[in-house]
């Protein structure tokens, strides 16, 4: 991805954090019973979330943190889960 | 739209909202304003009542809060995250939490509370985020101008799911009209059930009856036909628990559940409020009945086996109250339903028994079938 690469270490490393902060709070199903999950190595539960993040805003799927991801990201918005249960 | 999993919802069309902390970036007034607006914002799709009180636990608690305030949703500080709410349900059910880290304001410089409000009352009515940008669930922040503010198609769409669409009722009604086709009737004159209230209006008498009342002149017990309730009271839906008049100041009061209305003739004047603001203690939830006393301007309100005496022109509960019905008038037996005063004489309705008590011998003078009054 062109915005990707063109992002220096440091700000690719601080979109990184931000994204998983944002991930956590907003695309992680809470409470209830846990359970564990086993994924192939493909599978990155980062780009899984990402996607679905990308998913519900209607951005172009890609898996990565490109500008109109982190655009979003970096929105004010309501506290509660895009992913609920 | 989208429901939250297992779609909560309200069980109630009647819901209780109280604001327990304010912000500092804006007037207690502003807040409370922009708070109500937010609720009429849904309340005109769904045939849901927002009632505020000041006191106790309401079903959606109002706050603003700052960074981890205990409820496992710490917030930010500045920007990012401005508030959370909960689906319905009881305890944290409901509740709405403002970042207090957040400038908050009525116009647009900085949060307009009003738009996060709104949305997040959605969130307390059953909506989960909605993928349409264009609507006020979406999940990202966009000023709404509170004054000219229309719920967007997709959020009315996802609302009215969960309850329905609200009836719009064309203009204030001035005379019950009979509907066409008679809803389902209560047959009182084969029944053993009494009415749920009985109250002057006027110069009529009214008695309601789960969705039904019937008018009828006082001394002409004829021509006496049931209305549909919505017909002339699209507010109180069904089953008044009490009502009772004060002819004198041209005013009537009803009540459902912990909750009143008053009205001047047929029009109702202003939003429901609260019991509690008559000054009963809180474990009374409802009125069985209710009769206004003329002479001595005082309003007796019957909750199971005792009675209140409220001052009408004190505004105030009397002290010393409650005391138990039956001890209190003598030859009145069984639950109060409903009552009401006519020529010096208050007339109990007691499941099919109407009591007909004079106040200076202080007994009962004769019993009435309560269908009568209809003509049965």
């Amino acid at each position: 991805d062109p915005n990707l690469l063109a992002a220096t270490p440091r700000t690719f490393r601080s979109n990184y954090h931000l994204a998983q902060a944002y991930l956590d709070k907003y695309y992680t199903k809470k409470g209830g019973p846990q359970a564990g999950e086993m994924v192939a190595r493909e599978s990155n539960p980062m780009i899984r979330r990402i996607k679905e993040l990308q998913i519900f805003f209607g951005l172009k799927v890609t898996g990565k943190l490109d500008q109109n991801t982190m655009n979003v990201i970096k929105k004010p918005r309501c506290g509660v889960p895009d992913v609920a249960n | 739209y989208r429901l939250f999993p297992g779609e909560p919802k309200w069980k109630k069309n009647i819901l209780t909202y109280r604001i327990s902390k304010y912000t500092p970036s804006m007037s207690p007034t502003e807040v409370d304003k922009a708070i109500q607006m937010a609720l009429h914002a849904w309340s005109t799709a769904v045939p849901l009542n927002f009632v505020r009180i000041n006191s106790g636990e309401a079903d959606i608690m109002i706050s603003f809060e700052t960074g981890d305030h205990g409820d496992s949703y710490p917030f930010d500080g500045p920007r990012g995250t401005l508030a959370h709410a909960f689906a319905p349900g009881e305890g944290l059910g409901g509740d709405t939490h403002f970042d207090n880290a957040e400038k908050w304001t009525m116009g647009t410089n900085g949060f307009n509370l009003f738009t996060v409000a709104a949305h997040e009352f959605g969130h307390a009515l059953g909506l989960g985020h909605s993928t349409d940008p264009s609507a006020l669930m979406y999940p990202t922040y966009k000023y709404q101008n509170p004054y000219r503010f229309h719920l967007p198609k997709d959020d009315v769409k996802g609302i009215q799911a969960l309850y329905g669409p609200r009836k719009i009722f064309p203009g204030k009604p001035t005379m019950p009209h009979i509907p066409p086709h008679k809803p389902s009737i209560p047959d009182l004159c084969d029944s053993s059930s009494s009415f749920d209230a009985v109250t002057m209006l006027g110069k009529e008498l009214l008695f309601f009856k789960d969705r039904i009342f019937w008018r009828r002149q006082v001394h002409l017990p004829t021509g006496i036909r049931p209305s549909t309730i919505t017909s002339s009271f699209p507010q109180l839906m069904s089953n008044v628990d009490a009502a009772y008049e004060v002819a004198e100041r041209g005013i009537a009061f009803f009540f459902k559940g912990p909750h009143y209305w008053v009205t001047r003739g047929f029009h109702m004047q202003g939003p429901p409020r609260t019991i509690y603001d008559f000054g009963f203690p809180r474990h009374v939830q409802r009125i069985d009945a209710a009769v206004y006393l003329k002479e001595p301007q005082k309003t007796l309100f019957f909750v199971g086996e005792e009675y209140y005496s409220y001052d009408e022109r004190k505004k105030k509960m009397e002290k010393d109250y409650p005391k138990n019905t039956e001890e209190e008038f003598s030859g009145v037996s069984g639950h109060i339903d409903a009552a009401v005063e006519l020529n010096g004489y208050i007339y109990f309705f007691s499941g099919r028994k109407t009591f007909k008590y004079d106040t200076e011998k202080e007994d009962v003078v004769s019993v009435v079938k309560s269908s009568s009054w209809i003509g049965c």
